[in-house]
């Protein structure tokens, strides 16, 4: 463990636990990609299906169910609790264009053609893309409310420090696993645009306007 | 080394 991934997964669950909250205590789901979320969970259930095999740490095992947990909770917010507020004419992104694909990588590239390490393959190729439905609600909606901004950039940030604990680890411990990092990057990516947004809109109190 | 028998990060 290095400090750049204890940040990054304080960041993660801040990110996530902010979602939550705003769901729960406002009662609605309006700007929030119900599909986006439903990526996150098919992440973490096919990543952390070694909570019941492996044990690394109680830190590991612990996080690992919180993100479950918390992830579950968020959908079934969204699609039974308060599924009369869910927005389902901006949430509109194709999803398969994103499962389908990721699954076809995780076959192709992958560390060894196991079950399990395909699936934790896939859950790193679907995790990239994960956002992008979130990301198109909100350019089609043309803006965000802030709290969402903060979910995002709390998100954008744990995929920031991670490239950072990469490094580290690279550097310190000579490990690396390409997959995750070539994935890790492709989604750090794609919130770069909408770090920029977030700098200098939100920051300066603005509401998080995409350009018409 | 390219390693990924210990997935330790979550």
């Amino acid at each position: 463990m290095n400090i750049f991934r204890l940040l990054g997964d304080i960041s993660h669950l801040l990110a996530i636990i902010i979602l939550l909250r705003k769901i729960w205590m406002s009662r609605s789901c309006a700007g929030i990609s119900g599909k986006s979320q439903l990526l996150f969970g098919l992440v973490y259930t096919t990543r952390y299906l070694d909570l019941i095999t492996s044990y690394i740490s109680l830190y590991n095992s612990v996080m690992k169910v919180v993100f479950l947990a918390a992830s579950y909770a968020t959908i079934y917010l969204m699609y039974v609790k308060f599924k009369a507020t869910y927005d389902h004419n901006h949430d509109t992104f194709r999803i398969e264009f994103l499962v389908v694909p990721a699954v076809a990588l995780a076959l192709l590239i992958n560390h060894d053609f196991q079950v399990v390490e395909i699936l934790w393959t896939f859950s790193i190729y679907l995790e990239s893309v994960a956002i992008l439905p979130q990301l198109f609600m909100v350019s089609k909606t043309g803006e965000a409310e802030s709290i969402t901004s903060h979910y995002l950039f709390a998100l954008g940030v744990y995929r920031g420090l991670y490239l950072l604990n990469w490094i580290y680890r690279f550097w310190a411990e000579d490990h690396y696993d390409l997959i995750a990092i070539v994935a890790g990057v492709v989604q750090t990516v794609l919130y770069c645009d909408f770090f920029y947004l977030y700098i200098t809109k939100v920051l300066r109190g603005k509401k998080l306007q995409l350009p018409a | 080394a390219q390693d990924n028998e210990t997935k330790d990060e979550l």
